[in-house]
């Protein structure tokens, strides 16, 4: 299993047009100048994975996550993530796994997709075991997070592997 | 439960055993405050870098910080394997060695897992498989993607 | 008491002011969120870069907080002289664009004040009156001192 | 006034001999390896001017500053910092003002030096006020600290105009 694509629809500074990445499996970098929207892709894929926590996705409140260049207009926020699922890790018997998370309005609650079809949060719960180390999410290091890491006090560390196990 | 936890333990320790010491040199290990009662303790890490005494990774620079946490990060794959990886500048605070250090680290790692990586080094981008490109217009963002014979220094970065 | 701080805070807009528009473009200032009773609410900095729209501090990118933040600290100068400034790798999450533009407004002030400040980036180095290498031997730190004639970029740092 | 001359023995990563750095005044840089003493530096600086917590000296408790490279056997910590004070920025009559922190045996005090004189560290108050922005500490910015700057909220933002005027 690896993550095969990205579609990010007005989500933080992505505009109001599907921008689409199409990743290859292996060592990938993502590059450019400050504030360009490096992290906000990262966010991205926090995002459609079902990160509820303003802080993880860094804003104030849900609707910072609106596409605001252009004042409040938008009202749609969407990101699809496709996984490449030959191998099976996902249970699910298809090829490809495409999780999509969108929120409309200002106020909406989040609806999810799983390959097309809407489904309710609460059944994603195995997919979601598979793909993000849940609960430490031990496979994602935010900015600056990484010498937190290792400033953990040895009592957060056992209970780091004693939740896995 | 106790043989579970110790199975796990043995496993993080014995990858953060030899990815430390083939990659960085030196040694680091995981040790239990209280053996006799695992749980009523933590558990510390120790690193000891090539030429310095050993250390707990709270007393340690910023880049050694770094190093042992990535380390001790990719270790837990052997009790929780995950699909991918999602690392935002990691790099920051390393110098020129250990840079490269990581990126041997990772470019070994990701035969087995996917790795997405935010960075702003050059030294890094010239090991990865595949590059995008962020760059913002009139406060949108907009993505480049470009292949990158891998160390191919010449091939500089379009801006 | 009211006077006083808002003379303070009139001092600290106007550096913040002319030293984020003089290097970056575009503005930065603060903002009283309650101009009627001032001690009730807090002060806002706001920042906006060249092409982009105005944002609050907290919801800038790393690059751009750090760039923020730098100019803030340096602002409260005109109320608080300081004789020296410690930075510990201010620089480490910048771009190369940002590094030269933090370059230029440290050895503008640094006219005024003393700056020492750790980095790890040869941009920084090249701009800077004097250097010292601190090294380790057999765990012990050693420190070298040498002379840089300013941007000689030839003059690679003796290792 | 600019700090001229440290002169640290004992301290961290520091070896049982003075170790001089010999400041000018302008933009100066520290550089060299991970791991090799550069934040030690800024912190023999901070241990100087009275610094009294172990966290913001980045050690768990006090008996850590004892460079231990050749195990506990070092029994002093001096750390000495000179100004250069022509311009009479620091209320003392003297071209140079030094000030020296020793602390002997693991359980040892502090003890305060001013141009050779044993002192008080009540009388360095005045001292202090000017060399180091109390209580901010504005004018020191540690290593991975600088975002959390601009991270501040509005009420602490206002606080620190206020404490200063
Ligand atoms: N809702 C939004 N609408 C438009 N732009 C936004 C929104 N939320 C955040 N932004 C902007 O997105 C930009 C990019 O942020 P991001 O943190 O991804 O940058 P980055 O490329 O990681 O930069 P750095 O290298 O500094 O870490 C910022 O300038 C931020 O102000
Ligand atoms: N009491 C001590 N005795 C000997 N060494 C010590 C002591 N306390 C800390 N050290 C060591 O000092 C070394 C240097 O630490 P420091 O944080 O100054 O490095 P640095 O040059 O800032 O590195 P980086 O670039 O990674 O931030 C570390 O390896 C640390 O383990
Ligand atoms: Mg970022
Ligand atoms: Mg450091």
């Amino acid at each position: 299993v690896f993550i095969k694509k990205l579609e990010i629809y007005g989500f933080k500074s992505f505009g109001f047009k599907n921008t689409i990445l199409n990743f290859n499996d292996g060592l990938i970098a993502v590059t450019g100048p400050n504030g360009s929207g490096k992290s906000n892709v990262l966010d991205a894929i926090m995002f459609s994975l079902g990160e509820n926590s303003p802080k993880a996705l860094r804003v104030d409140k849900f609707q910072s996550l609106f596409h605001d260049t252009y004042g409040r207009a938008n009202k749609l926020v969407r990101v699809s993530i496709t996984f490449d699922n030959k191998d099976r890790g996902i249970p699910v018997n298809a090829d490809h796994v495409t999780l999509t998370r969108e929120i409309e309005g200002n106020a909406g609650d989040s609806q999810y997709y799983l390959n097309g079809k809407r489904v309710n949060k609460s059944t994603l719960t195995e997919l979601l075991q598979v793909v993000v180390a849940i609960p430490a999410k031990i496979n994602i290091v935010q900015q600056g997070m990484i010498t937190r890491i290792s400033e953990l006090n040895s009592e957060e560390r056992r209970k780091i592997i004693e939740d896995i196990v | 439960k106790e043989n579970m936890f110790m199975d796990a333990f043995l496993k993080v320790n014995q990858d953060i055993n030899s990815t430390f010491s083939s990659v960085v040199g030196g040694n680091s290990w995981l040790e239990l405050e209280n053996q006799e009662d695992i749980f009523s303790a933590g558990v510390r890490l120790i690193v000891q870098f090539p030429g310095k005494p050993r250390r707990e990774s709270t007393s340690l620079s910023g880049g050694e910080k770094t190093m042992a946490a990535t380390i001790f990060l990719l270790a837990l794959q052997a009790i929780k394997p995950s699909p991918f990886y999602l690392m935002d500048e990691i790099d920051a605070h390393l110098d020129a060695e250990n840079t490269d250090r990581l990126s041997r680290i990772l470019e070994e790692r990701a035969q087995k897992n996917q790795i997405i990586m935010v960075t702003l080094k050059d030294s890094t981008i010239s090991r990865v498989d595949q590059i995008f490109g962020v760059y913002p217009k009139n406060g949108v963002s907009q993505i480049l993607k470009y292949k990158y014979p891998k160390r191919a220094e010449s091939n500089k970065i379009p801006v």
